[in-house]
């Protein structure tokens, strides 16, 4: 889930589309590459308080095995978890060959024991994001559906050519999701058809709205489809990760 | 105006405060700290047409003087653009002593020709960001107002300490700004008074209420001045920024 545009639901999305897939009694892990560790947090976890964090995992001193965490209430949903020292390994891992593919060396071990991974990238096209980007086989965009969207699509796809290219050949564009959609007005849907349109990007459907319900659930630890289940949005993103896991015989 | 969490406001709020101040007769600077770009071309400037942006300033390839540009359209308004390149500039000064310094002293020999000078901060706690804290006398947090806003103004803070104590001892907390404030439940009002109660924090007021102009404005490379003046957020941002530039005596 990348998008270096600050706000836009990729946070939201991971732990609902790791939420809706495990609810599809798929094995799924959640990664936070994010040092401000909201996904961590939105899990009900305290980020501070981790004995060990995916920083521990980059810095080679932890297995992914050791580090990551069951979410609790979400059975078949794990969690590898991210702390503020994270940032440390932005820095540290600048110089060094082969930083790219840090993040897909230490996962090679665990990718058995799970059907569905998702990755929560940090607001940047920086070196955590390029892990995401290179131990993944498809990336999805979040899209806030306003003017600044555009500003930042063409940069990312940049970027993923370039990974494709040098690092990670496998890696395909799934889509956007339209995020915190607000169809009251023409605005979104025209940005939105207008992004699919000028990049030639498949534009997932529903839509995921605006919904109050979304900045409640955080606060108490849970993603929308255990805060509010029967929601809208809760919904969009069940028929999202059908699509998206390839389980859409389901329902 | 700093948070590093993402899509809070900032550069909406920078933009707005900058073309009130520039209203009020006040000469005025706006520095685009971000490698995204995205004042700089909300203010109508296509970023990657530039021949010159921050990032020449940061390599000392050329002087603030000869990098910024008046705002087309808002007459008393300067910007120091930015461009993607800026985001090498982060890479490169990371191992540099002084490192922290870099914008402050580039922006002396113009600090004569402005009365306001505003930056705006990438999402992250980084090196630009620290520079902005570093160049600055005041920082202003825009808040979102939502749950996991909290999460980040503690690691703000203590970041503003490690800047007041090691670099900028003149830096001072104004306040909080409550960015695309939602009134319509009492969520976005219990986040507001509980940051401010529990990090002693100022909060500016009026609040800035959530509306689709905003949506609309950088579309059209324009502040909500410009393109919506009697609107609700333009009004609040005029007192904000008369609270902040001291101008309290109009009206
Ligand atoms: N459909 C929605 N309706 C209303 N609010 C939403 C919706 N989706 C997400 N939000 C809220 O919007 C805010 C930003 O979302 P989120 O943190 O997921 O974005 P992000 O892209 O991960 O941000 P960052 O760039 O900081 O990592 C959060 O407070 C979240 O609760
Ligand atoms: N009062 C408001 N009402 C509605 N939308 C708003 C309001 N203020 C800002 N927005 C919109 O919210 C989005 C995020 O705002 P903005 O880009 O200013 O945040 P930011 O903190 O600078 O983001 P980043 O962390 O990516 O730099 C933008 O599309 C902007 O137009
Ligand atoms: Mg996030
Ligand atoms: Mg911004």
């Amino acid at each position: 889930m990348a998008n270096q545009k600050g706000g836009v639901g990729k946070t939201t999305t991971v732990q609902a589309l790791g939420a809706a897939a495990a609810e599809l009694g798929l094995r799924s892990l959640v990664v936070d590459l994010d040092p401000q560790a909201c996904l961590t947090y939105s899990l009900g976890f305290d980020p501070d308080g981790l004995d060990r964090s995916l920083n521990d995992v980059f810095l080679g001193q932890a297995p992914v095995a050791e580090v990551r965490r069951t979410v609790p209430g979400v059975p078949g949903l794990d969690v590898l978890p991210a702390a503020i020292e994270l940032a440390g390994a932005e820095v540290h891992l600048l110089t060094r060959t082969g930083r790219e593919h840090v993040l897909a060396r230490a996962l090679v071990p665990v990718l058995d024991q799970y059907d569905v991974v998702l990755v929560d990238c940090p607001p940047s096209l920086s070196v955590l994001t390029v892990n995401g980007l290179t131990a993944a086989t498809g990336v999805v965009i979040p899209l806030q559906c306003e003017s600044l969207s555009f500003r930042g699509v063409g940069q990312l796809l940049e970027t993923i050519e370039d990974v494709r290219t040098f690092v990670n050949p496998t890696l395909v564009v799934r889509g956007v999701i339209a995020t915190m959609f607000d169809d009251r007005t023409r605005h979104a849907r025209h940005v939105l058809e207008e992004v699919g349109r000028r990049y030639e990007l498949p534009v997932l459907q529903p839509p995921v709205r605006k919904s109050i319900r979304f900045a409640e659930a955080p606060a108490v630890g849970k993603s929308i489809l255990q805060h509010a289940p029967g929601s809208a949005g809760a919904v969009a993103y069940r028929e999202l990760a059908r699509q998206l896991t390839g389980s859409a015989v389901a329902t």
